[in-house]
């Protein structure tokens, strides 16, 4: 493709993530570096404040919850603090992936892809998406939750009990790395159609045209990462070196998943999450 | 694999929220 057609598609596919994503990594860098103007996100640091930070969420998200009580996902005041937040983190991912799955529908040719194989490329690629993403909202002291709103800092998160307490350090490792790349929007969402776009995924049914779309999506974000970052060199080869980090992330969280599945009696997993975890890794 | 990820399966058809389907 000529350059103008790979600019066009980076325009159109930053115009998607933009429409399907309500937190910019631009909005979550001006809220972590204290730099938006408005009130500073609450810190949840100690069990106190977490209970604090949820009454908060709760003033703010009161229909929001009624709904999700009804569906049987919300937390129950009486759970654990460490079941409460997976719950939490569950409700929040199940609506992730539904972002997710409006930005892959809009990359240009994804909808006309065997169905079959659209469905084995989200299941496959929404954790590495979601992780690639939760990383422009932390830093290596804490991450923002619940839309910027809240800041939990990485040693409560490490203080819960186990194994809660081992499942966001490798995140934390992996966002340190990832950040120091410093892309921005529209480098991440051609990053995210990189990924969704992976022929390797097990049991693809016709992988010719899932290569081709991912060729082109390479090309543009290739051509996007030298006019955005003229002075980073090999920043293209650098960003695809994260993408094998990615994969053991994502199998590592997986395992714990499953994990948590057979151990955690009072543990409800979201019948997405069930689906997309279900023989993934 | 339709039937097995009906949630996905209808996230790509119609995009409901994952809590309606």
């Amino acid at each position: 493709p000529e350059s103008a057609d790979l600019r066009a598609l980076a325009k159109h596919l930053y115009d998607s993530y933009l429409k399907s994503f309500p937190l910019t990594k631009a909005k979550a860098r001006a809220i972590l570096s204290g730099k938006t103007g408005d009130i500073a996100p609450f810190v949840i640091h100690d069990m106190k404040s977490l209970t604090a930070g949820e009454q908060l969420i709760h003033c703010k998200q009161v229909p929001l919850l009624e709904h999700r009580q009804e569906q049987g996902f919300s937390h129950e005041p009486n759970d654990e603090a460490e079941l409460r937040f997976f719950q939490r983190c569950q409700v929040r991912s199940v609506e992730a992936v539904r972002e997710v799955t409006e930005f892959a529908k809009s990359i240009p040719g994804f909808v006309n892809l065997d169905l079959n194989d659209q469905v084995t490329l989200l299941k496959y690629g929404v954790h590495e998406v979601l992780i690639s993403m939760w990383a422009s909202l932390m830093n290596k002291d804490g991450t923002l939750i619940s839309y910027g709103q809240i800041f939990m800092t990485r040693e409560f998160l490490k203080s819960l009990r186990k194994p809660f307490c081992e499942m966001m350090e490798p995140k934390f490792d992996f966002s340190v790395k990832f950040n120091a790349l410093e892309l921005d929007d529209s480098d991440m969402a051609l990053f995210l159609a990189v990924i969704i776009l992976s022929g390797d995924r097990p049991g693809l049914v016709n992988v010719k045209p899932i290569e081709d779309l991912q060729d082109t999506v390479l090309q543009a974000l290739e051509l996007q990462l030298k006019l955005n970052h003229p002075e980073s060199l090999q920043l293209f080869a650098k960003l695809l070196q994260k993408m094998t980090d990615l994969r053991q992330i994502v199998t590592d969280h997986v395992r714990l998943m499953q994990l948590l599945k057979k151990t955690e009696v009072d543990m409800c997993l979201h019948p997405l999450m069930q689906e997309i975890i279900k023989d993934l890794y | 694999l339709q039937e097995k990820h009906k949630i996905l399966h209808k996230l790509l058809q119609n995009g409901n929220s994952p809590d309606e389907v």
